[in-house]
């Protein structure tokens, strides 16, 4: 599934689309940062 | 109120004309300026100016040269970091950039 | 009542229209002067050194680059007519065009953040048409699209 496509080869034009895919690459990056910390924290004993 | 809103729109709509005109001739120009055969022989960058931009100890840095129109497929983060290209005009270029 | 609530809605659609139809020419203009400025500086570089530099040395526009950690793992599959390329990170990565690379290397002197000297101010007023001088100047001092009224002063 991709989120952004873009027709590169020309000059100059395309900065805008190249931020939002910077934006989203790393707010990807973050989630999958985040996921990795949870999942590496022992989960809380549920208490009686 | 009536009158100024009036004349302020009018105002605006011929500002607004202006800047479409200057728009498209800046558009015109920029065009004319990266398609002249003298101005394409020293359009160029050299390693060292790609160096100065990025710190070369901490990233990696590829430099990709593609024809008009090759489409460019930046997946989803969230299933994976990946980035297509595809090309119906030619062969795309990639390189990597020395370090030194 | 009506009919001023209804022209004071266009006044600020209007108004929004015109803010980013003077960005759009502002970022026009910012990579006119980075072009042209990167033109002069090799052609000058050229005669400096009595000729072009090694050709597997320079990278003519236009270009992307993609940089990344260099601790990224990247897996990379070609087609065999090279027409198709798929990476894969393991980590985030940037994409950027070749004007971003110019403003970063310092080819649009800076207006691009409103910090240029008066010399180079004056460098760039001289790579833009006269009559567009003064968005150049907006551009240099920062300016905000509201205090300069509805367009800049020359214009």
């Amino acid at each position: 599934r991709s989120r952004i496509l873009v027709s590169i080869g020309e000059s100059f034009g395309t900065s805008e689309k190249f931020q939002k895919i910077n934006q989203m690459v790393s707010s990807g990056d973050r989630l999958l940062k985040r996921g990795s910390e949870v999942s590496n924290h022992p989960k809380p004993l549920k208490r009686l | 109120d009536h009158q100024v809103l009036v004349k302020d729109n009018s105002d605006l709509k011929e500002a607004e004309k202006q800047l479409d005109d200057l728009i498209q001739m800046s558009t015109i120009q920029l065009k004319l300026l990266t398609e002249d055969s003298e101005n394409q022989h020293f359009a160029y960058v050299s390693c060292q100016d790609l160096r100065s931009v990025m710190d070369p100890k901490q990233q990696m840095l590829m430099v990709m040269k593609a024809p008009p129109e090759t489409q460019l497929q930046v997946s989803d983060p969230a299933e994976a970091f990946q980035i297509k290209l595809k090309s119906t005009r030619g062969a795309i270029d990639v390189f990597l950039c020395p370090e030194d | 009542a009506q009919e001023c609530q209804n022209l004071e809605m266009e006044k600020q659609r209007r108004m929004e229209r015109i803010k980013q139809k003077r960005a759009q020419l502002q970022e026009l203009l910012l990579q006119q002067i980075a072009f042209k400025n990167l033109v002069q500086r090799n052609q000058q570089n050229e005669q400096q050194n009595q000729g072009a530099p090694a050709l597997n040395s320079t990278i003519k526009l236009p270009f992307i680059i993609v940089n990344t950690s260099k601790r990224t793992v990247i897996d990379c599959s070609i087609s065999s007519d090279k027409f198709e390329y798929l990476f894969n990170f393991d980590n985030a990565f940037e994409i950027h065009d070749d004007i971003e690379v110019l403003k970063r290397m310092g080819m649009s002197f800076g207006l691009e953040s409103g910090k240029c000297s008066p010399e180079d101010l004056r460098l760039a007023k001289s790579l833009v048409p006269k009559a567009l001088e003064g968005y150049i100047t907006d551009m240099s001092t920062g300016s905000s699209w509201v205090n300069q009224g509805l367009l800049c002063n020359s214009a």
